[in-house]
């Protein structure tokens, strides 16, 4: 997956991800799901049919908010994964998200809910507002953040990029989707980044791969203009 | 080309096990069951399938609500297994190991 959360020189907050999973079925079961309370929407996500959980969703006016995978660098600690589960009752990321859309006030509380809440395993979480300088990339461990990673629009940092690693840490050599995003953004620049050139950006090989399923590019102060794509795979 | 997904509209004053039903206005029930049988086929093997599914059906009572419900009532109206549901529901926590 690819998640980016950007601000524009005039304080909009634009919020973009690509979900991949090399499972071209999902194509096929891909949706938008409106979700009603009082017959008004609370929240929108994209989803699969028969998954009750959300990955890509915004709460309107107030965040948008995306997943990424985290894999564990130690396989033996799957054990680990089952007592969180079903032993201390922990919740899955993506039902997190979906807790979150549902009951945070604004960015700050949707922030501190996916950052501090226990779930089962590691994730990142990217989190964009209605504000100038509301975006944030929150590496999740089982029991917390290990860390907060946030827009410094000041110091020159109008972007996030979050793939599947550490942004602390280079990825793997073969894998050059956080480098041709960082190098498109700069490209595009600040004054010209809205919610098509991200599509674009989100569009470009290999940001965009043989098992990316669909594109959502949203922003949580214009909720209309929440689109998800599904893409052909190769 | 780019295809735009359907949308769904799910009400959250509707009782958990039946909110999904609207799933089945957009997608054909066979072809749900026949794809979350593809998924599972290529994430857990055959033989670890067969022998977790009892497992997965007794852990059901340790899903929190809604989604216990919401679970439930995907299997009901799929007519799929429960356990199947479960392990397409935690699918990404499963596939981390």
């Amino acid at each position: 997956c690819t998640s980016i959360v950007a601000q524009d020189k005039s304080g909009n907050v634009y919020h973009g991800r690509n979900l991949d999973y090399p499972h071209p079925i999902l194509m096929n079961l891909t949706m938008n799901v409106d979700f009603l309370k009082n017959g008004e929407v609370m929240y929108r996500g994209t989803s699969f049919a028969g998954y009750v959980g959300l990955w890509t969703g915004q709460s309107p006016n107030k965040f948008t908010v995306s997943g990424d995978e985290r894999r564990s660098k130690r396989w033996y600690n799957w054990w680990k994964n089952i007592v969180s589960a079903f032993l201390l009752g922990r919740s899955p990321v993506s039902w997190l998200v979906r807790e979150t859309l549902e009951g945070a006030e604004d960015f700050q509380d949707a922030v501190m809910h996916l950052s501090k809440i226990p779930i089962i395993t590691g994730v990142y979480y990217i989190v964009g507002g209605v504000r100038p300088g509301e975006g944030v990339v929150i590496t999740r461990d089982r029991t917390g953040p290990a860390d907060i990673w946030p827009l410094d629009p000041l110091n020159g940092r109008w972007y996030r990029v979050e793939t599947n690693y550490d942004h602390w840490l280079p990825p793997p050599a073969t894998d050059h989707r956080r480098e041709v995003a960082n190098k498109a953004l700069n490209a595009t620049g600040q004054e010209q980044i809205n919610l098509e050139t991200l599509y674009q950006v989100l569009s470009l090989p290999p940001v965009c791969n043989g098992i990316t399923i669909y594109t959502t590019t949203m922003s949580a102060a214009h909720p209309d203009e929440y689109r998800s794509l599904i893409r052909q795979q190769s | 080309a780019e295809l735009a997904p359907p949308t769904l509209n799910i009400s959250l004053d509707e009782d958990p096990e039946v909110r999904w039903k609207p799933l089945l206005t957009v997608f054909d029930k066979d072809f749900l069951n026949k794809a979350g049988a593809q998924v599972i086929d290529s994430t857990v093997p055959k033989w670890v399938h067969h022998a977790i599914a009892p497992v997965v059906s007794a852990l059901e009572k340790y899903v929190p609500q809604p989604y216990a419900g919401e679970i439930r009532g995907m299997a009901s109206h799929f007519g799929g297994k429960i356990s199947d549901v479960i392990l397409l529901n935690f699918a990404y926590e499963i596939s981390a190991f």
